[in-house]
């Protein structure tokens, strides 16, 4: 950080300047290039998912700490290397050895209070579960150490057709969009900036990779998708979860669903129940 | 404590002879890297190294370095190389031949495909314990993503999630199109 960008006579309270609507959601962000972020060398973005929304996996090049303002949801992290610890049981015959039905990386239920933390460069999406709108405020140190590129911040979508963000021409691009009172799809389509980062790939590269067809490396670059950042998910996310596979047990027993408080106080029964349980007031092996 | 520090410090490390490789696969090619781990100076310098080999045809998988540039210094070869920025838009699409030097800044994605002769080169990485990420292959994001979410971000049914997961297994790959071209190892 360099001390004559911390030299300004006056400090602001500042709102959002760039607002992106996505097909389930609401991406605000705070110009970077104002002062008072490049003293501090961060950026700071608010991001609103709509129950059942998907914001897409991205990473960024700087570390981010996430607080959780409204609502609930999963935070699905991938770190490379690491194992996917989350794995469905084999519906084949018995005998029969088949691959597991779905393996992923560790999943992470939030809410309301959480801070969460996210290194540079590590993968990432979130899914609203709850039943109310998860809002978030997001903060990017792009002075970190881990940051080697330059201090504009930098969010790299693995999937979809989303828009920047951080872009300071979008901001205007909406303003003139707003005094045109265009369709916003269309300009979306129009300017052709911002893919994920398989569009910039050649398709026969992706088919090589991945060893898929043509019709699935299209989709993986997110042609002829105008969703956006955050995606509406067609019926529920359906994924290996303890905290979901429960509640979706009981719902087959007939119960109706819990709402967070409660599950977390069974849970907390639960658990003080198995200690009673243990001769020697510990789990058991 | 300089002389216990310093003096007697190893300075090098070989990363050339193929046996010591850290990735290999016969058909297409291998790797070997050198970090704070296997040479502990690197720990003051901050810096790392990694000396490919690519097979004609061969493909390095798409990936992104995490924590550090890359800066590659072409030894032997051709290659065609894609960058990708933050926009998804291939700011480098072409190709890299002997004595060329090519940066890869942190976070970009990259992919590598030998042509003709083969491509051999070394990269210098800013980190001294640099990852990287790959997109396809047995530790990529996507096959760390549930199926879920595959099927919802890039609208495929089931049945392409789970091929797109599980279909590719290697880091390096020779490219189908021109498989009878293969090299032995």
């Amino acid at each position: 950080r360099r001390q004559n960008e911390c030299q300004f006579d006056n400090l602001q309270a500042l709102e959002p300047d760039t607002r992106i609507q996505a097909e389930a959601g609401l991406i605000e962000s705070w110009n970077p290039d104002h002062e008072q972020f490049q003293c501090a060398g961060v950026a700071v973005v608010r991001r609103t998912i709509e129950p059942n929304g998907l914001h897409l996996p991205s990473y960024t090049n700087a570390p981010q700490l996430i607080y959780i303002v409204r609502g609930r949801g999963i935070l699905g992290t991938v770190f490379p290397g690491c194992a996917e610890t989350f794995e469905e049981s084999q519906r084949g015959a018995q005998g029969r050895r088949s691959r597991p039905e779905d393996r992923h990386q560790k999943l992470r239920h939030f809410r309301e209070g959480d801070i969460v933390a996210i290194p540079a460069g590590v993968a990432y999406w979130t899914y609203n579960n709850g039943d109310q709108q998860l809002v978030s405020v997001t903060l990017l140190d792009t002075s970190n150490v881990e940051n080697q590129l330059d201090q504009n911040p930098r969010r790299f979508y693995l999937a979809g057709n989303p828009e920047d963000e951080f872009d300071p021409e979008q901001q205007q691009h909406q303003q003139y969009q707003e005094q045109q009172g265009r369709d916003r799809s269309r300009r979306q389509r129009s300017s052709g900036n911002k893919h994920n980062i398989f569009r910039g790939l050649n398709t026969r590269f992706i088919e090589e990779a991945f060893n898929v067809d043509s019709e699935t490396a299209r989709r993986i670059q997110g042609q002829n998708d105008n969703r956006n950042n955050i995606i509406k998910v067609k019926g529920r996310l359906d994924l290996v979860s303890p905290l979901i596979r429960s509640s979706q047990e009981r719902q087959r027993e007939g119960e109706r669903e819990e709402t967070w408080e409660e599950e977390r106080e069974r849970e907390q029964q639960e658990r003080e129940r198995d200690w009673r349980r243990s001769p020697r007031g510990d789990y058991n092996n | 404590g300089l002389k216990e520090t310093f003096c007697a410090m190893r300075l090098k490390e070989n990363i050339g002879d193929p046996s010591r490789a850290d990735i290999f696969t016969p058909q297409a090619g291998r790797i070997s890297t050198v970090n704070s781990f296997n040479l502990p100076i690197l720990r003051h310098l901050r810096l790392s190294a990694e000396r490919g080999v690519l097979y004609n045809n061969g493909i390095y998988t798409p990936h992104w370095n995490m924590n550090a540039h890359s800066v590659l210094y072409v030894l032997r070869g051709q290659a065609r190389i894609q960058v990708v920025d933050h926009f998804g838009q291939a700011f480098f699409d072409g190709e890299v031949r002997q004595g060329q030097v090519l940066t890869v800044p942190q976070h970009h994605a990259v992919v590598k495909q030998a042509i003709s002769e083969g491509f051999e080169w070394v990269s210098f990485k800013t980190n001294d314990n640099a990852w990287v990420s790959p997109l396809a292959g047995r530790t990529s994001v996507i096959r760390a993503l549930p199926e879920a979410v595959l099927m919802n971000a890039f609208q495929i049914s089931r049945d392409q999630a789970q091929k797109l997961k599980y279909n590719r297994e290697e880091t390096f790959l020779l490219s189908s199109s021109r498989s009878s071209q293969r090299r032995a190892a």
